[in-house]
């Protein structure tokens, strides 16, 4: 899911 | 992804693109720093390896290749452009950037989430770019030129720090194991930068309009 990823954001 | 995070990324992403827009139509980049450009375009290489090597979305991928085009193409605008680069304030602009980018990397190799190159890439492109305005407030306490860093630029910028911090609130409360100290420590500081940054820039162009009214 998105928020498993840290790096998701610019 | 809520709606603060998107108006992070369009405003930011305007910022940039405003700037390109104005040095390719006036064909002129006085009052703006080559080396606050130039550590852009070095942030966001780093940051963007996972280009390579990770898949988030389309919009993620997309997003990162124009932050990546647009701001290379300032530098190279700034460099290598015959017109524009005559405009450059060569000898105005001498903070020196080089001294910023060594500590952020050893910052970066002791503090980062993860002891692994990207990781330690990530951490640097953040520590990186928390300071990067430096160099263009120094030229602009220096030269007082605002003719060039348009309202627009100015307030598109405050707008992508502003909608990131509300987007990080939200998503601490509303998603589970959101917390990323590094991220919004140095987002902190380079918000606080740019408001001084925001500060000098009001501050230069009140007085200009001062000066042009009559006594």
């Amino acid at each position: 899911g998105e928020d498993e990823d840290s790096h998701d954001e610019l | 992804m809520n709606m603060f995070r998107f108006l992070g990324d369009m405003t930011h992403l305007f910022s940039v693109l405003v700037l390109l827009l104005k040095i390719h139509t006036i064909k002129s980049c006085a009052g703006i720093s080559l080396k606050t450009q130039e550590l852009y375009a070095i942030v966001f290489a780093t940051r963007y390896l996972d280009l390579f090597t990770d898949y988030i979305s389309l919009y993620n991928t997309v997003m990162k290749l124009v932050y990546l085009g647009s701001s290379l193409s300032i530098v190279w605008y700034m460099r290598r452009h015959k017109l524009v680069r005559r405009s450059y304030d060569k000898d105005q602009d001498t903070f020196r950037h080089h001294f910023l980018i060594l500590p952020c990397l050893i910052l970066a190799l002791l503090i980062n989430e993860k002891f692994t190159f990207m990781e330690v890439m990530w951490a640097f492109s953040l520590y990186l770019e928390a300071v990067a305005i430096l160099p263009q407030l120094v030229l602009l306490q220096r030269t007082r030129n605002i003719d060039n860093l348009t309202g627009q630029y100015v307030f598109l910028l405050g707008a992508y720090r502003s909608f990131y911090i509300l987007n990080w609130i939200y998503r601490y409360f509303t998603e589970v194991h959101y917390v990323h100290w590094i991220t919004w420590i140095s987002g902190l500081v380079q918000t606080l930068l740019y408001g001084d940054f925001f500060y000098y820039y009001f501050h230069s162009w009140k007085n200009n309009e001062k000066l042009q009214l009559p006594a």
